[in-house]
């Protein structure tokens, strides 16, 4: 079988304006924004602690409604990646 | 700080008393007797002065013990980070089964502190290390990219010894925020040389996994490293492919020698193995290789790479020499590093020309068989994607088919170098195929992009699979990365200065005597050859033709300005090169006012206002102008850097005594500063740390005598008085510890005692109090009930098989185990 996806309650967001228009969007979407991921410009990190942590499949509720902001460029809930040491 | 550019290996090398250093066997050789392998040449670049200083390497993998003690006095915090717990903190996370050793394993490779009494030496002993604790947790797209951007101007190497699984059945790579992190970090990291991305390949050897389908080891923006047994041979856990670029040594066969590192708990282990050992080995040779020359970018530290390293006795039955002359091969690439190789190299080096792309695309016709052909010109019709000299070819591959194990795909270049791109795999049951998937292979490194590049794929049905369905190939991409121009030869006769560190000359003291005439008229007819901007939009340049518009009062014998008689502004030659009459001087020369005529400035000044060395305003290409007595030489004073664009010497930093092309990259500071990446910052004194936040020096802990923070548990040693557990200084240890004096590392320790155990006498089963619920057996302590056997069949079986040493079994086996020793 191949191997099944995990999603997790955290996304990660494109959007041009800032970290002001990021916690503005993140607030009226429910998330938290964790900031921006590293060294990407306009690229941020959300939250969203109603989410369940990890599901098999992506639910669907009122924080789905961010990917349609028209303030919003790219959106990518996050999956679990599995990694082994070597 | 490089003492001199002419250094030789010295044979007086000193011993250092770290505990493990006879048994580091891959470093040196201490004893003729003791067989071990030094041809990683690791002491000798130590024996010429290299040792990392100023390099800054990061481990990303499950946390760092940042308190560890051959670790701490090298630990760097502003090159640490917790993306697990969002923090700044990397410490590992302890639990029964010391899960989140690997960390603290793969730094202590890399610059375990030397000579400390403690473990190990680290390859690059002097360079700061830090850890990026991120594995200890869900890995997403967004973990990994946050981990590959941590401060990319400050960070020079990162090491990864993880990756997708090696199963020998998944294909998996970067996501799309990982792939920007990547290429934001070549683009802008070290300011703007590149971050340097060590990747340590597959583990997968014996699954028949292929580490072509790992888009880490597999991307052209990491150097992905693979490992050799002591004595040459293949490890069992070894992945094979085209994208490995160098090899080092690391753990084979029971009985080949594993590698000693440090190890979780303040320990020393010699128990690391695999190819997790190899990353962290290369990123200690590539700190030692950027303390020789801090200029290199990320795509030259790749070509020293492929240059230096060498096959030596590596067991390979393909090597092959590639049309660039470059032994290569799938299990090795291009053979073992050579760390002194490498700092020689470098010292020399300059920057290889602009990396270019040339992409063809070739969709599939329908009946298109698994073979296909690509004939490239390198791009030659688009000058910024003319691709000559082939360093990374990348080959995207769009094929459906109904068992993915069955494939094997082979890529031949122009010149017939074949690369396997992917061997068939056994576990490999998926019918996704590849879905523009990118394969990647160095091993066309230097050879012409010119010609057919051939794309061979056979496919094996196995008995697993229908073999009347048959699969396709939709469509193939061929990338060249690679040069327009020749990578090594010279860029003409100027020096490039901005990537080739200074040979020092000897120069002319500009304050010394003013030549005697001979040599000044000889420097004069020398000078006669300066191609400097004379004639250009300067305001500086004569006006052609001037038809005796310049000439004076007595006239002109014809039409040009060399034949006036005499010159209204300015004279310009001498009687043996003929006169000619000019309204300014061109470059290279002054305004003489009193007589009329222009004279030539010093050598190497381009503007002046006299003949001599220190009436210089401006300089010519390939030398700066000093502002303190105004002439122009190579080098600039200490506290001043060299500006290419402006050719002058501009002053560094205040609190730096020397920096590097920019006035805060600073390479050594002043007195009370210390370098910190490199920025220099206030040094702070004992019992006080560098506060990132406020910038200044905070008080540590009243238990602390130094720290890397306030709090109790961010001491590095402990005050006078106190003892060190775990990552705590304490007055007393507390129950379950027991105190010793260390005899070389000059602060008393807390040790834990046995499991369950209150008070003991020191290590091992030196119990004298157990805890409650416990008794005192043989001075270990078991629980609270008669020691007994659950059945004695059962028991002798575990004896036997030694299967005491698991606690569950010893719980089971009570009077076999403990009774009976």
């Amino acid at each position: 079988l191949a191997p099944r996806n995990v999603y997790t309650n955290h996304w990660a967001v494109r959007i041009a304006g800032g970290q002001e228009e990021a916690d503005k969007l993140a607030a009226k979407y429910g998330y938290n924004n964790y900031g921006q991921i590293g060294s990407l410009e306009d690229h941020y990190h959300f939250h969203h602690s109603r989410v369940v942590r990890r599901a098999a499949f992506s639910t669907r509720g009122a924080h789905s409604f961010i990917q349609m902001d028209p303030k919003v460029d790219w959106v990518q809930q996050q999956l679990v990646k599995q990694r082994v040491k070597r | 700080y490089i003492k001199s550019d002419t250094r030789s290996p010295d044979p007086n090398f000193v011993h250092f008393n770290d505990p493990k250093w006879s048994n580091m066997w891959y470093i040196h050789c201490t004893d003729k007797n003791n067989r071990c392998r030094s041809e990683m040449n690791i002491l000798a670049a130590w024996q010429r002065g290299y040792t990392g200083k100023n390099v800054v390497v990061t481990i990303l993998d499950d946390g760092i013990e940042r308190n560890h003690p051959d670790l701490a006095q090298n630990y760097d915090q502003l090159a640490s980070y917790d993306v697990n717990g969002n923090d700044h903190d990397p410490t590992p996370r302890y639990d029964s089964s010391n899960e989140n050793k690997h960390g603290t394993r793969c730094a202590g490779e890399v610059a375990a502190v030397a000579n400390n009494s403690h473990c190990i030496v680290g390859i690059a002993y002097n360079a700061r290390i830090g850890g990026i604790r991120m594995l200890d947790g869900d890995v997403t797209d967004v973990v990994e990219a946050k981990s590959l951007g941590v401060r990319p101007d400050y960070i020079d190497i990162y090491s990864a010894s993880w990756g997708p699984d090696d199963d020998g059945k998944t294909v998996d790579g970067p996501g799309p925020l990982a792939k920007q992190a990547f290429e934001m970090g070549i683009k802008k990291g070290r300011k703007g040389l590149g971050s340097i991305f060590v990747w340590a390949s597959g583990n997968g050897g014996r699954q028949g996994d292929h580490c072509s389908c790992d888009g880490y080891t597999n991307s052209i923006y990491t150097i992905s490293i693979s490992s050799t047994t002591e004595n040459g041979n293949k490890p069992w856990y070894l992945e094979v492919c085209s994208s490995t670029l160098a090899t080092t040594y690391s753990s084979g066969e029971f009985y080949d020698r594993k590698i000693v590192t440090t190890d979780l708990r303040q320990r020393c282990t010699d128990g690391h193995t695999g190819t997790s050992v190899s990353a962290p080995m290369v990123a200690g040779v590539i700190a030692l290789t950027l303390e020789a020359n801090p200029l290199v970018s990320w795509r030259d530290i790749q070509h020293l790479l492929v240059k230096t390293s060498r096959p030596v006795h590596l067991k390979a039955n393909d090597w092959k020499t590639n049309a660039a002359g470059h032994r290569v091969s799938h299990l090795y690439g291009f053979g073992l590093v050579d760390a002194e190789g490498m700092v020689v190299e470098a010292k020399k080096w300059r920057s290889v020309p602009t990396q270019h792309t040339c992409t063809r695309i070739r969709p599939a016709s329908r009946n298109q068989s698994l073979n296909s052909t690509i004939t490239s010109t390198g791009c030659t019709e688009q000058a910024e994607q003319h691709v000559s000299y082939v360093e990374h070819v990348v080959v995207k591959v769009l094929v459906v088919h109904p068992r993915r194990g069955d494939l094997e795909v082979s890529l031949i270049s122009p010149s017939g170098t074949r690369s396997q791109l992917l061997a068939k795999r056994l576990f490999d049951n998926s019918n996704e195929g590849f879905r523009n998937w990118e394969f990647m292979t160095v091993q066309c490194w230097g050879e012409r992009a010119e010609g057919q590049w051939i794309l061979e794929i056979i496919d094996s049905p196995s008995s697993l699979r229908n073999p009347e369905v048959l699969g396709k190939l939709k469509e193939w991409t061929l990338v060249l990365y690679g040069t327009s121009g020749h990578p090594y030869q010279s860029h003409g006769t100027q020096h490039s200065r901005s990537r080739m560190l200074e040979i020092p000359t000897p120069s002319r003291d500009p304050n010394g005597p003013e030549p005697p005439p001979e040599v000044l008229k000889h420097q004069e007819e020398e000078e006669e050859e300066y191609s400097g901007r004379r004639g250009s939009s300067d305001n500086t340049t004569q006006t052609p033709s001037n038809l005796c518009v310049e000439c004076g009062d007595q006239g002109c014998d014809g039409p040009d300005p060399d034949h006036c008689l005499n010159c209204i502004h300015y004279s310009l030659g001498s009687l043996k090169t003929g006169r000619t009459c000019v309204s300014h001087c061109p470059l290279g020369f002054y305004d003489n006012l009193e007589a009329r005529r222009c004279r030539r400035c010093h050598k190497g000044c381009e503007r002046c206002v006299g003949r001599t060395p220190t009436e210089c305003r401006s300089c010519r290409r390939g030398l700066y102008f000093n502002p303190l007595n105004t002439t122009c030489s190579e080098t600039c004073p200490a506290g001043y850097f060299a500006d290419d664009t402006q050719r002058k010497c501009l002053r560094c930093h205040e609190n730096c005594m020397k920096c590097l092309r920019d006035s805060d990259r600073c390479t050594a500071c002043n007195d009370g500063y210390s370098l910190a990446g490199m920025t220099c910052v206030p040094e702070c004194a004992n019992g006080t740390f560098f506060h990132l936040e406020e910038m200044k020096c905070s008080p540590c802990h009243t238990s602390c005598s130094t720290c890397t923070g306030p709090g109790k548990e961010e001491c590095i040693q402990c005050a006078r008085d106190h003892l060190q557990q775990e990552w705590r200084c304490v007055q007393t240890c507390a129950p379950g510890y027991y105190s010793t004096e260390d005899a070389g590392y000059h602060q008393g320790m807390c040790h834990k005692c046995e499991e369950n155990c209150l008070s003991c006498d020191g290590p091992g089963t030196t119990c004298v109090k157990c805890k409650d619920s416990y008794n005192l057996v043989s001075r270990m302590c078991i629980v609270n009930a008669t020691c007994n056997n659950a059945d004695e069949v059962f028991c002798e079986m575990v004896k036997s098989n030694r299967l005491c040493e698991k606690k569950l079994f010893r719980q089971f086996c009570c009077r076999t185990c403990l009774m009976t020793g």
